[in-house]
């Protein structure tokens, strides 16, 4: 754990631009 | 017994020749090198609608290897063009006209699948060599069989010079190794003078 | 001593091996074989605003690195996801349910990199496995430490079985080789039964 013990709260939304891939379906062929 | 000087000599050697796209081979169905694909007549790709791609939350589209993997390089997992069922077409065009000699076909290692199989591998297949693109049936350049206990790339010699080159080659798929609903192509080379 | 034929079979063995992802080991990460990534946490992708794309002299953006390429197996210098600080969470879903028994951390050859050093690299961290992504505490399955001085590619057992399957695991970095901005992931692999 983080010095402290400092939780790690969710993201934020906001960040670079980038293209997210995600399996939604099963496994790809 | 070697020396060491002979020992590295031999392993040099199976360096170069595996830095030259591991056959030391020209590829001429290689698409970066001039080679593309022309039509997969009738068969379709499997669509999974499992890949997608998203931006800031936002769906955007499904993601599916399209077949022009199949003359690309990279053979990781999954980086294969799948299509519906065992039987596919895939019709090539070379970089230039030549006289095929071999053909090679690539699939991801055993070791490597999530499933632990390749049922999905190609299995029977034959190559022919067509004038055009449309022609229906070409000449038969050689009929063979991917051995799914083989070796990950396998060579396949093609049958007594035809005696014509050719700059379009199709490759039809008969059979897999007992996957039940797609077949998937990593990649297939063609070879010659 | 040994002769032609048994140095010759050594080298193709090491060379089979080496074309196996240099593992032979499935990678349950790896993104085109089903991986994905699900989340950060609260680590921060580090913007440098340093490569610009732009389109007929028209500034469009500055590129990054996703946290992407940590499941992809290009490790060329500079492909890798840099997050600030030292202090980093990566919580990945793998292309299926495993046991979990071992991890690969792989990081740029301190050969290649361009400063001679490999600072950026992670040192001390984690791997967890969790039941849901949301879970903030899963089950640990090893604390380990990557050598800067070790191989470019580094294998770490998990601990004793955790008797238990997981579809997603978290990589937590703790602390890396002295850069003071930010942490660089090359690769991250999981295999498991």
């Amino acid at each position: 754990p983080p010095p402290g013990g400092t939780p790690c709260p969710p993201p934020r939304l906001h960040g670079p631009l980038h293209l997210v891939l995600s399996y939604v379906n099963g496994p790809p062929p | 017994g070697i020396t060491e000087a002979q020992a590295l000599a031999i392993v040099n050697n199976a360096l170069k020749l595996y830095s030259q796209d591991r056959t030391g081979m020209v590829d001429f169905a290689l698409e970066s090198g001039g080679g593309s694909i022309l039509s997969t007549r009738c068969s379709e790709t499997y669509e999974t609608k499992t890949a997608l791609i998203s931006v800031f939350g936002i769906p955007l589209w499904y993601h599916s290897q399209s077949p022009r993997i199949v003359i690309q390089p990279d053979i990781y997992p999954g980086n294969c063009w799948a299509f519906k069922g065992s039987q596919g077409y895939l019709v090539v065009r070379l970089s230039m006209m030549i006289y095929p000699t071999a053909f090679t076909i690539e699939h991801v290692p055993k070791t490597l699948s999530p499933t632990g199989n390749i049922t999905s591998a190609p299995k029977d297949f034959s190559v022919y060599g067509l004038d055009s693109e449309y022609q229906e049936e070409g000449m038969l350049l050689g009929q063979f069989v991917y051995d799914q206990e083989g070796e990950s790339l396998q060579l396949f010699q093609a049958m007594k010079s035809p005696g014509k080159a050719f700059q379009i080659v199709e490759l039809r798929i008969f059979s897999n190794w007992g996957h039940p609903e797609y077949t998937c192509l990593y990649r297939f080379r063609v070879h010659g003078e």
